[in-house]
């Protein structure tokens, strides 16, 4: 089973056309592993991004310095993740 | 109801499968389960279909969890099939929708992707087929349909999450609601619930010329979007797929909608604006109810305008 440890979710506003097309130059950048949630698409349209931990520090770097602005929408995925399958667990002795 | 099933929580395959059958023996005289194909890896697609008789009425589609991962797509799928069988006969809008037409509703269009979110990567979205000469698997689905096919918004690696494929309907999910559609005949909407964004769209996505039917899926689409927000507040904005978010090809809407099949709407569902698809299962309810209303919204308008 895949893990998401430390993996955090980045919501990620930008003002202008020249800031989305710094998002999509990341976009194509495999080897930090992001997955998009909502891709870049216009400037008035938040965009979300799932950053590996091993990824967050550069990703972070990288927005700070092109004034990108963010904020961190999910600290910790695994966490979601763990709560998410308590519900279903506790659901499913509700159920019985 | 007869069955337990508990709406308010996201459940298994095996458990909503299971489901289908408890709606479809508890409404017998309304639903029945149909099998329009199988998944890669061999799971049976299963549509409900709602129809008080009569061969090859005008219908409407309604599918849900393309990308497996959007798990409150499926869920909210499975309880508006309850709302419409447990509707017929008590609410006069869906009374007479269903004595004038069918609704084939397929909940999880997606099985191999979404039992692998349960087993080994909730953050899966793509199909599970194998790519030749690849260590990547699995193509977007909703890049994979015959409408512009392999254009801008698709990636032509299979590693990527928006990957579309050998060729359009290379993926059984996609070639099955084709062939199924296309030899029914008489489909009039096409409804595909996605997550996460709250966005109402029409088509193209392809290219951001405006479709002939701007105007009134434009018109019709800001009424679903006020019948969604009447219940919450939960705002959505409405537009073509283009200009709403980004050109996107091969998307399942603009394939029906150049197929012929006037009213094509995708939906994207609600987003607290904390956890994107990883909706807590506590909004499964609201956000089903409120989806219901959007829907129902534009299956009145079809009813009322068979074309």
């Amino acid at each position: 089973l895949e893990t998401f440890v430390g993996h955090q979710v980045l919501r990620i506003k930008t003002r202008n056309e020249e800031q989305l097309k710094q998002l999509r130059f990341l976009e194509t950048l495999e080897h930090l592993q992001l997955d998009f949630w909502l891709n870049p698409s216009a400037p008035a349209l938040p965009v979300d991004v799932r950053i590996p931990a091993s990824s967050l520090q550069a990703v972070k770097v990288f927005l700070e310095s092109q004034a990108i602005e963010y904020s961190i929408l999910i600290e910790d995925l695994q966490v979601v993740l763990d709560r998410e399958q308590q519900d279903m667990v506790a659901s499913q002795q509700v159920e019985r | 109801s007869r069955s337990t099933f508990n709406y308010g929580t996201y459940h298994s395959l095996d458990a909503i499968y299971q489901e289908l059958d408890n709606l479809a023996a508890e409404y017998s005289d309304i639903v029945s389960k149909l099998q329009i194909g199988e998944s890669y890896e061999g799971r049976p697609l299963y549509v409900l279909r709602f129809s008080t008789g009569g061969e090859n009425r005008p219908a409407i589609w309604l599918d849900a969890g393309i990308h497996s991962r959007e798990w409150v797509t499926q869920a909210s799928a499975v309880w508006i099939a309850r709302q419409i069988a447990s509707d017929y006969g008590s609410d006069p809008s869906v009374t007479s929708l269903l004595n004038k037409m069918d609704i084939f509703l397929l909940p999880v269009s997606n099985p191999d992707g979404y039992v692998y979110t349960h087993t080994m990567n909730r953050m899966w979205r793509k199909t599970r087929s194998k790519n030749p000469g690849s260590l990547c698997v699995g193509v977007d689905p909703n890049r994979n349909w015959d409408a512009g096919f392999g254009g801008p918004g698709a990636s032509s690696s299979p590693c990527s999450d928006s990957y579309h494929g050998p060729s359009a309907n290379s993926e059984v999910e996609v070639k099955s609601v084709v062939d199924f559609i296309k030899n029914h005949g008489n489909v009039l909407a096409f409804l595909t619930l996605h997550s996460y964004s709250q966005l109402l769209m029409y088509p193209y996505g392809y290219k951001c010329t405006p479709p002939a039917d701007d105007a009134e899926l434009n018109a019709l689409g800001n009424a679903a979007a006020s019948a969604i927000q009447s219940l919450y507040g939960t705002t959505y904005q409405v537009g073509s797929i283009c200009s709403t978010i980004y050109q996107a090809s091969g998307g399942s809407i603009d394939w029906s909608y150049d197929y012929g099949i006037k009213y094509s709407f995708a939906f994207e569902l609600r987003d607290t604006g904390r956890y994107g698809f990883l909706l807590p299962a506590a909004q499964i309810i609201p956000t089903a109810k409120e989806t219901w209303l959007g829907l129902k919204k534009i299956m009145e308008h079809v009813r009322d305008n068979l074309y």
